[in-house]
């Protein structure tokens, strides 16, 4: 574990437990979308499905939990909770998920390190975690209104990929034998679909103005 | 052991 990975950890453990935060105190989750949530839930399913196969140290067995269980807890509070489901906006957060889903598993199913089932569903999450922010960025540019949790939540969630990049530059030099492309090329387009919110979020937060994404 | 490296991350 090195201090990259630590930090990336902890950045991703932050931003899902300020959007559960968020949800949970002020019973809104405007700005939100659905969608992302469900796919995250779905990226954590078929990441840790390992979760009681192999288990790599207790750190490793509660993070996994508490993705697992933040994710989850996320998708009901907007589906089910009574009060929370009303600030729910379905008509602009229209991703469909199949477009997301369908090429990632294609993708998975031709490109990986190996044609297991479970290495297989390990890829088609990294592929899928990629891309699962677009239909929350979508929404961002569509209601043009970010408040500043929803803000704060993207631009953690892109750190910690960014963090996340780190850790395997470090990993490939003091660990010869640690390189994975696959992962590599996932996290790399993943934190450059972030580039543009960073972009303008730090210039709304150098302006000191409300963050806004063009149309 | 490769497999078990891969997935020591989260």
């Amino acid at each position: 574990m090195n201090i990259f990975r630590l930090a990336g950890d902890m950045t991703h453990l932050f931003s899902v437990l300020v959007l559960l935060l968020k949800i949970h105190t002020i019973k809104s989750c405007a700005g939100i979308s659905l969608k992302t949530q469900e796919l995250y839930a779905l990226v954590f399913t078929t990441r840790y499905l390992d979760i009681f196969t192999d288990f790599i140290s207790l750190y490793n067995t509660v993070m996994k939990l508490i993705f697992l269980g933040s994710s989850f807890s996320i998708v009901w509070y907007i589906r089910r909770h009574k009060i929370v489901r009303r600030s729910y906006d379905k008509d602009q957060d229209t991703f469909r998920h199949y477009f997301l889903v369908i090429p990632c598993l294609v993708l998975a199913v031709f490109i990986n390190h190996k044609f297991t089932f479970k290495e297989v569903m390990w890829t088609f999450s990294l592929y899928l975690e990629a891309v699962a922010i677009l239909p929350q960025l979508v929404l961002l540019q569509r209601t043009r209104n970010i408040d500043n949790l929803t803000g704060q939540y993207v631009f953690l969630l892109g750190a910690y990929r960014a963090l996340y990049i780190l850790n395997w530059i470090y990993r490939h030099f003091t660990e010869p034998h640690y390189v994975h492309w696959i992962t590599w090329i996932a996290g790399v387009v993943q934190t450059l679909l972030y580039a543009d919110f960073f972009y303008y979020y730090f210039q709304s937060w150098k302006n000191n103005e409300k963050l806004q994404l063009p149309a | 052991e490769e497999d078990l490296e891969t997935k020591d991350e989260l």
